[in-house]
């Protein structure tokens, strides 16, 4: 149910937003 | 762990010392000097001078150099303190610092809304969050159709824009985060707790330099 997500929360799952990947480079 | 100054290692420009950044962060001082071997690495992935540039930024997120992306775009922008275009040794540590578990939720709050404030208005607008929302269905191939993006869009704004001006002010936004908490799970990063456990090879490889 995509209409039913908040967009803030769908953007947080960006992999560019996740920074953990900066330690596992 | 304890961990040997690094005084007398060669330092990369814009280095700054390890001291100083753990005064003004939640870092300890072994804990810079494991960022400052993460940094190396990352700033010696593809040019090696020691500054951390756009393709190896996106190379250590992707796995790709050449990968483009508006929240990788946004956050490198962030941490580019003085916006010349790399990040440098104080800039990494400081804007880390913002992602440490021990730092006071109120300035995660206003790091993400600088993250999502695309043009720097002050305020999150409707066109902004649609063009994020946009991004980030084309980062995971996915299609849905405008109307249902319009849907999402309409739908976040009715929660968030108490105000009802179409826009999101700092104010609002920190009521919205307040009710939807897990709006900030990626503004921790749990690994920064205590770097040298996590990462016991970066405070050798530090003591190693000497």
């Amino acid at each position: 149910q995509p209409a039913a997500m908040n967009a803030f929360e769908l953007i947080s799952m960006s992999k560019g937003l996740n920074l953990a990947n900066l330690f596992d480079s | 762990m304890g961990c040997i100054p690094t005084k007398l290692a060669k330092h990369t420009p814009g280095y700054e010392d390890p001291t100083v950044l753990a005064s003004e962060t939640s870092f300890s001082v072994c804990e810079v000097e494991a960022l400052y071997e993460l940094f190396k690495k990352l700033s010696h992935s593809i040019f090696k001078d020691g500054l951390i540039r756009k393709e190896e930024f996106q190379l250590a997120l992707f796995k790709n150099s050449k990968r483009k992306n508006l929240f990788a775009d946004r956050i490198f922008d962030l941490f580019d303190i003085k916006r010349n275009g790399v990040i440098e040794f104080g800039e990494f540590v400081r804007s880390l610092n913002v992602f440490h578990p021990d730092t006071p939720t109120e300035e995660k709050i206003a790091f993400a809304f600088k993250l999502y404030d695309l043009r720097h208005t002050g305020y999150i607008e409707r066109e902004e969050l649609k063009e994020m929302v946009f991004a980030l269905l084309d980062e995971s191939g996915l299609h849905l159709s405008d109307d249902v993006v319009e849907v999402i869009v309409e739908k976040t704004f009715s929660q968030a824009d108490s105000k009802g001006d179409g826009r999101i002010d700092p104010d609002e936004w920190k009521e919205f985060v307040s009710q939807n908490p897990a709006l900030l799970k990626n503004m921790t990063l749990p690994y920064l707790k205590d770097m040298t456990m996590v990462f016991p090879s970066f405070a050798v490889n530090s003591e190693l330099d000497e």
